[in-house]
């Protein structure tokens, strides 16, 4: 899986981190104190479609490429997020009751090709 | 107009807070954000919460509750895993680079749930080298434990001392291995089956002192 750079517009994953103060929300929110809000944005030509978590040795991007010349343009292939993990959460409820709870695939992990 | 390349647009930010409020509340099943009448200072709740988990029949003798709070913390680390074998699994944690000060570990516990499939299972914990057996990394024994059918369900397993090196390093991603002389396939089913499984490490940490230097003239 890739992170986004300048150098390239493949499918990769970029960073984004919302602090719960910068939108008011750390008054009811006690921990954590961010989310990290990443996504996947990029293309994803075809020799790289089918492939969650991009060409990981020369075996895949071999077998890739003959895939790639062997179909045609059928359909479309989309950069996703292909790892996730949950979130723990610590809040106020509107009953001002303290909860606790795990919230799962919040957390975008690794991104490749549909 | 000139910005910091690193840092979103305006509007590219306001679009992913946005994307971040409407994705927390759906997941808490909320419609709007809970308001409180009364604001609770964060401090307070942070020092009730500390001292419910720590409980009376914790706190070593001499040291008082206050002092205790300001000591140390707890990490919780859920594990990603992985079958590099039928007899090895390996779990991979990642600690956030948040986390980036320089902390002293106190105690580590790794928390595992298991269905001992046969009569008895000896398991063995390994600490992995960046990349694990894989890549030919060293590998340091931990501990090792036999385990009956009657000890099915969550077990924890003591780490200390040797991941204390682990967290006075840079990585910011420890990699433990479980190996046992049997199949582990029944043991990763268990932990793949549900989320609720997952096992998990929990690290008691403290914030090191900056360092007192003496200046002689």
């Amino acid at each position: 899986s890739l992170r986004c750079s300048h150098n390239s517009n493949l499918c990769c994953r970029k960073d984004y981190y919302v602090d719960f103060r910068d939108i008011g929300w750390n008054d009811w929110i006690i921990k954590p104190e961010g989310y990290q809000i990443n996504y996947c944005v990029g293309q994803c030509p075809l020799h790289v479609a089918g492939s969650p978590g991009m060409a990981s040795s020369f075996h895949t991007a071999v077998f890739n490429l003959v895939k790639a010349n062997n179909v045609q343009a059928s359909g479309h292939s989309c950069c996703v997020p292909t790892r996730r993990r949950p979130l723990s959460i610590l809040y106020f409820d509107r009953n001002s009751n303290i909860v606790k709870t795990d919230i799962p695939d919040m957390i975008v992990d690794a991104c490749g090709c549909s | 107009e000139p910005r910091c390349p690193s840092c979103p647009a305006g509007s590219e930010r306001r679009l992913l807070e946005e994307v971040a409020k409407k994705q927390l509340l759906e997941k808490l099943r909320l419609r709007d954000r809970p308001r409180l009448a009364h604001a609770v200072p964060r401090a307070a709740v942070a020092r009730a919460l500390r001292r419910l988990q720590a409980g009376g029949a914790h706190r070593s003798a001499g040291v008082s509750g206050e002092e205790e709070e300001e000591q140390g913390y707890e990490i919780i680390s859920f594990a990603e895993t992985d079958l590099t074998s039928p007899s090895t699994l390996g779990l991979q944690f990642q600690f956030s680079q948040a986390q980036d000060q320089d902390i002293r570990i106190l105690q580590a516990q790794l928390w595992l749930y298991l269905r001992v499939p046969r009569a008895s299972l000896t398991l063995r914990i390994f600490l992995a080298a960046e990349g694990g057996a894989e890549a030919g990394g060293n590998r340091t024994l931990l501990g090792e434990r036999r385990l009956s059918t009657a000890g099915s369900g969550w077990r924890s397993f003591p780490l200390l001392p040797a991941p204390r090196s682990f967290f006075g390093g840079q990585s910011r991603s420890l990699r433990l291995e479980l190996e046992s002389r049997g199949d582990l396939r029944d043991v990763t089913a268990q932990v793949n089956a549900s989320r609720s499984h997952q096992p998990f490490l929990v690290a008691k940490v403290k914030v090191k002192e900056p360092e007192h230097h003496v200046a002689k003239r």
